[in-house]
């Protein structure tokens, strides 16, 4: 075929060998960018804690095994996700917290998610991990914070009392909020938890800790919109 | 499908495996280390058209004689992939997510003349 025709790999056979090679390295990153709708690669990534990483991935697999003891404090609002679509490139995603503005009894965290991801796709279930260090029992409220459309500040999306008996994992479903996140311009999800003053945080200390908060999406790409004609 | 050998002219797959680590992308590429962006390439003159690959049987050979011998409407017939599977990637996005995903479709399998 004519070079530069719809065939991206046909004008590639005539060029010299070395030259071929690096056209073809070029098309291979083209076609991976491409399909995961990304302008450019990454920056270099901030891995998280290798700690944090291991437990976030057996948490994962203990709560898809056996989600009915998966963890105390499983809080589930009934939804069952939509049976995944057939065919449609489908997304799992696991974003760790990052700390926001905190002050001894109500601690902020953030959890990002990039625009490429949040414009094609949406959200079939995300569950929020919270790891409660407290030994004891505990009154706790988690809110779930969404940028305000008309104005700076955050709106609660939603609200949930917790009486934390012992420290271990907790988890809780954020697929709604997530999914209407998704459709706004920065996708991102704030967390707010709050105790009686006094308290103290909740939390493990630092973000290094192995027991850090994390969210795992699972998404699908979204159905290609077909206009019907008469 | 056949695989292309150092002086195939026939429609065949041509492997071709991309290192990650060649292109600089295995830091935010965390599985797997390279992708086999295989392609199909090659002729596919009349009396092959339409059969995957090279058929070898006797019922083929017989087919393909008539074929060539009508030389009817003499079409063009390319070579393109009659079988493909999804690549699965693991990777950093940039707010360092880690998202795993399966791209439909990414590999070649295996080349035929349409």
């Amino acid at each position: 075929e004519a070079k530069g025709s719809g065939c991206p790999v046909c004008g590639v056979a005539s060029l010299a060998p070395g030259a071929q090679r690096d056209a073809l390295l070029e098309l291979a990153k083209q076609s991976i960018l491409a399909k995961l709708r990304l302008p450019a690669r990454p920056g270099v990534p901030q891995p998280p804690s290798r700690g944090a990483l291991l437990t976030a991935l057996r948490r994962m697999r203990a709560q898809r095994s056996d989600p009915a003891t998966a963890s105390p404090g499983m809080l589930r609002d009934g939804r069952v996700p939509s049976r995944p679509g057939m065919g449609l490139q489908e997304y799992e995603i696991l974003s760790f917290a990052e700390s926001g503005p905190s002050t001894s009894h109500r601690v902020h965290l953030h959890f990002r998610f990039s625009q490429e991801v949040a414009r094609s796709t949406e959200i079939l279930q995300a569950t929020l991990y919270l790891f409660w260090a407290a030994p004891g029992a505990q009154p706790i409220t988690v809110r779930l914070l969404q940028p305000d459309p008309a104005g700076p500040n955050m709106t609660v999306a939603s609200e949930t009392r917790l009486e934390v008996q012992r420290s271990g994992w907790t988890t809780l479903d954020v697929g709604a909020t997530l999914q209407s996140l998704f459709g706004q311009e920065t996708p991102r999800l704030t967390v707010e938890l709050e105790v009686p003053k006094d308290w103290g945080t909740p939390l493990p200390s630092n973000h290094s800790d192995s027991h850090w908060p994390f969210v795992v999406a699972q998404a699908q790409a979204r159905t290609p919109h077909r206009l019907h004609r008469r | 499908g056949v695989d292309c050998g150092a002086d195939s002219r026939m429609c065949c797959r041509q492997e071709f495996f991309v290192d990650f680590k060649e292109i600089g992308w295995e830091d935010w590429i965390i599985q797997p280390e390279g992708y086999h962006m295989n392609y199909c390439t090659g002729l596919c003159p009349l009396h092959v058209a339409g059969i995957p690959g090279l058929a070898a049987s006797f019922h083929t050979a017989v087919l393909n004689r008539i074929k060539a011998a009508s030389a009817a409407a003499a079409v063009d017939s390319c070579c393109v992939p009659t079988q493909r599977r999804p690549l699965s990637l693991l990777y950093y996005d940039r707010d360092s997510n880690i998202i795993k995903t399966d791209i439909p479709d990414m590999i070649v399998d295996s080349c035929g003349c349409t």
